[in-house]
């Protein structure tokens, strides 16, 4: 195991490409991104504008917390409030040059990292799954 | 760095303790499950019974999708349906005699391990967060 050469890694190739990737627009209402997270299965996916630039990112815990009320977690309001209200725009992010190194230090705190072009425009995600299968492969053969 | 060494790291030293773990009961209503995840901020936790021995684990995807109608998530459906009645079984799980190779190679494709003692009480859980701290310091020093 040559730990060096593992952290050396670029990402790309192990990149979920973004014509794979679940994604909702900021304008969508909060009913539209819950049932886009639904469908996909996934408890967070990216924001994209129009040209596929990235804006963010929204979870199910962003959008229950938004609805939760003095007693429950008030559903009817779905409608009201769109992605934009309560997205992350905050999180770190990759660009298409970066290596494992610089990857596996963000993964720590988040389970998937967007990765953009040097324009801003989406090529895709990282995940903690794929780094820690070549991690796995590195250190146990 | 060396490999051998950190894959046989004993995991009870990493993991998060039981006191510490949001969980619910396999009796407990979809709505009252909803709430615990909003409030703990978590997409899944374990269900435990009232010994304290691990049943299942319980995920927001898992709630969402069994609520799903034709058009949209039916929410006003959340008190009809119990945790035991959508929650998954069959998940791995390790023992507190068990070291990073076997949960590294687990956690690939689950993102927390429930851990129980011989007789199948809820110990804790070793979340990826935790191992990937871990091999970050073993590999990048
Ligand atoms: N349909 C599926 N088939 C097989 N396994 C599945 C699955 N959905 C979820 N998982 C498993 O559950 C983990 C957590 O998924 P989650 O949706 O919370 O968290 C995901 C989600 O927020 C995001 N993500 C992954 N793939 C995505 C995609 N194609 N589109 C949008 N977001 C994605 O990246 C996070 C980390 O993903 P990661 O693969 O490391 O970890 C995934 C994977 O191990
Ligand atoms: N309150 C908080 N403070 C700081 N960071 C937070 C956080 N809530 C979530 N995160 C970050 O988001 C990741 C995914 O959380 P999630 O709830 O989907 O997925 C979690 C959750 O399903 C479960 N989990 C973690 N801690 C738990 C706890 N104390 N009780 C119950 N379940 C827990 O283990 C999964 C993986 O956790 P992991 O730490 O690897 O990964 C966490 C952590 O990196």
């Amino acid at each position: 195991f040559e730990n060096k050469d593992v952290l050396q890694t670029n990402i790309m190739d192990y990149i979920i490409p973004g014509e794979k990737v679940a994604f909702v627009q900021r304008g969508n209402s909060l009913e539209h991104a819950l049932l886009v997270l639904t469908k996909s299965g996934y408890t967070a996916i990216p924001v994209l504008d129009t040209k596929y630039r990235l804006e963010g990112l929204i979870s199910i815990p962003m959008i229950t917390e938004a609805l939760l009320g003095l007693e429950r977690v008030e559903f009817e309001r779905l409608e009201e409030l769109t992605v934009e209200q309560v997205m992350a725009v905050d999180k770190p992010r990759l660009t298409i040059h970066d290596h494992f190194r610089k990857a596996l230090g963000l993964l720590i705190n988040h389970p998937f990292l967007c990765v953009t072009d040097e324009e801003g425009h989406f090529e895709g995600i990282l995940t903690r799954r794929v780094i820690l299968k070549q991690l796995n492969y590195y250190v146990d053969g």
